[in-house]
């Protein structure tokens, strides 16, 4: 996963 | 991904579940808020607009399309089905959730992380996704008694966005430079509005009595 995009959560 | 987020979505994934088990085993939506789920769907629709142009994950990329699908085809069911579409009662839905559509956009016209469409349109997202159970309890206060599978659907409902509060603060500590101001404070109000659902389920559970929230 890349972290730290800004929105990385559902 | 931490396992407060992973927790999260797994229950959030459960109460969907939950909801289409409750669905189709009693071919009927009664004591089911069709605005909720509404509300839902307009969630993940406008969360999601960067499906096809950001991605993050397979698992991420995956999730969105289940929550997407699976919300659509809830309201599909409510509205369409003949089944179970008897079964909706719409004399006991009548929260004017367009109102709490409208709030949320305008809230997210003045909040957000950067005026975009894109991000206006996530930030109207977190902002009536708090607000979106509010139909759903109401009804349950009106409808008396509520179904087991009915009261599971909302507590896990409740409970993902409580493990991303944990969630929140795991990677506020281990993340150094972790600020998601609107994701938490939306979260939290979320969670709050749950405070005394969870407290009569709690009561359910303990007594081993039927859910019943008053009136």
């Amino acid at each position: 996963i890349v972290e730290g995009k800004y929105h990385d959560e559902l | 991904m931490n396992i407060f987020r992973l927790a999260g979505d797994m229950t959030h994934l459960l109460s969907i579940l939950v909801l289409l088990l409750k669905i189709y085993a009693t071919k009927s939506c009664s004591g089911v808020s069709r605005k909720t789920q509404e509300l839902y769907a307009i969630v993940f629709l406008a969360r999601y607009l960067d499906l096809f142009t950001d991605f993050i994950s397979v698992y991420n990329t995956f999730m969105k399309i289940v929550f997407i699908a699976s919300s659509l085809a809830i309201v599909w069911c409510i509205r369409v089905h003949p089944m179970v579409k008897r079964s909706y009662d719409k004399d006991l839905d009548t929260f004017r959730h367009y109102l709490l559509v409208a709030a949320s956009f305008l809230l997210a016209l003045f909040l957000h992380e950067k005026f975009t469409f894109l991000e206006i349109f996530w930030a109207f997202s977190i902002y009536l996704e708090a607000v979106a159970i509010l139909p759903q309890l109401v009804l349950l206060q009106r409808s008396g008694n509520v179904d087991n599978l009915t009261g599971q659907y909302v507590f896990f409902l409740g409970a993902y966005r409580g493990l991303y509060i944990l969630n929140w603060i795991y990677r506020y500590l281990t993340e150094p430079r972790f600020t998601r101001w609107i994701a938490c404070v939306s979260g939290v109000v979320q969670t709050a509005l749950y405070a005394d659902f969870f407290y009569y389920y709690f009561i359910s559970w303990k007594n081993n009595s039927k859910l019943k929230l008053p009136a």
